[in-house]
């Protein structure tokens, strides 16, 4: 699974994510990928794509779980998706990451698998990729 | 100023995996996605055209479990899905599309049509067909390391969602 969220100069947000799937999958199954609120949010607060055990994100509705949780109990961007990525997907029975940004610009890109293929880049600095841990793995530098 | 990020896929990454030039192949596949989206960024364009541009570019590099490159169903096909959504209540998705190069292009165009929110299989190929997207041949998207994927997991007899399968064989 692909996918990117972005903040733009006027502060509107947007998430994509785009997939194959699983090998071997039963055809016609379907993921979090397409399932709003699950592999894909976004809104006034946050953008999000997720990857990894589709079925757990939809359980856990991981994306919208996320930004509920900075709306309504005022979580950082980091504590929300950590709570997320850490526990609730994890207890829904599933594994993977997830890549998001907030109203402010702020970047996270958490994971709780072996590595994370993703990559980061803000406006006047540098492009950042990483596959394991080569940074933290919930944060930009 | 603007914030992008990108993910290309989570699992059990083997570092030994990625040894003969093979890290650097999924580098360079990472930042082309970047600079795809940064590049819409930096001229003033919307998160909503970035996203796109920095999905497009994944999905056209074969390395990644999108579009060129996508993992095989059980029956050997190639089913993808892919979601754009818009931080002022806009959505759009497609589900078990064969025929769109870009699966994100044919969910760009279910959001700004503006009717539905979600169509699938025949019926999303068809609307991506009907309105001019890049349409591209079954073996556009078949690569040959998926193809070992499928056959390996066939031979496992591993069922595609039991959760004690390694998520590389589930996910590519």
């Amino acid at each position: 699974t692909v996918g990117a969220v972005a903040r733009d100069a006027a502060g509107r947000l947007a998430a994509a994510t785009s997939t194959g799937g699983m090998t071997n999958k039963r055809p016609g199954r379907v993921g979090d990928c397409p399932v709003f609120g699950a592999g894909t949010w976004a809104d006034q607060a946050v953008a999000i794509s997720c990857t990894g055990t589709g079925e757990a994100f939809i359980r856990a509705a991981a994306a919208h779980e996320i930004s509920a949780r900075i709306r309504h109990l005022g979580e950082t961007l980091e504590q929300a998706c950590a709570r997320v990525i850490g526990t609730d997907v994890p207890a829904a029975g599933g594994r993977g990451g997830l890549i998001a940004v907030d109203a402010a610009g702020h970047a996270a890109l958490p994971f709780n698998t072996e590595g994370m293929y993703r990559g980061a880049w803000r406006a006047g600095g540098r492009p950042f990729i990483a596959i394991h841990e080569e940074a933290p793995a919930g944060s930009v530098p | 100023g603007w914030t992008l990020a990108i993910h290309g896929g989570a699992g059990t990454i083997p570092r030994a995996a990625l040894t003969g030039g093979k890290e650097a192949e999924y580098r360079a596949g990472l930042l082309a996605a970047l600079e795809a989206g940064a590049t819409v960024l930096r001229a003033g364009g919307t998160a909503g055209d970035a996203v796109v541009e920095a999905v497009r570019a994944l999905e056209d590099c074969p390395l990644f479990n999108a579009g060129r490159g996508s993992t095989f169903t059980s029956d050997g096909t190639i089913e993808m899905d892919a979601a754009l959504m818009l931080g002022e209540g806009k959505a759009g998705a497609v589900t078990g599309v064969t025929r769109p190069r870009n699966p994100i292009r044919a969910a760009r165009a279910v959001l700004e049509g503006g009717r539905h929110v979600l169509l699938s299989g025949a019926a999303a190929d068809a609307f991506a067909a009907a309105t001019g997207l890049d349409l591209a041949p079954a073996d556009y998207f078949r690569t040959e390391h998926r193809l070992a994927q499928l056959e390996a997991a066939r031979a496992q007899d591993r069922v595609a969602l039991d959760h004690d399968v390694p998520a590389p064989a589930r996910m590519g």
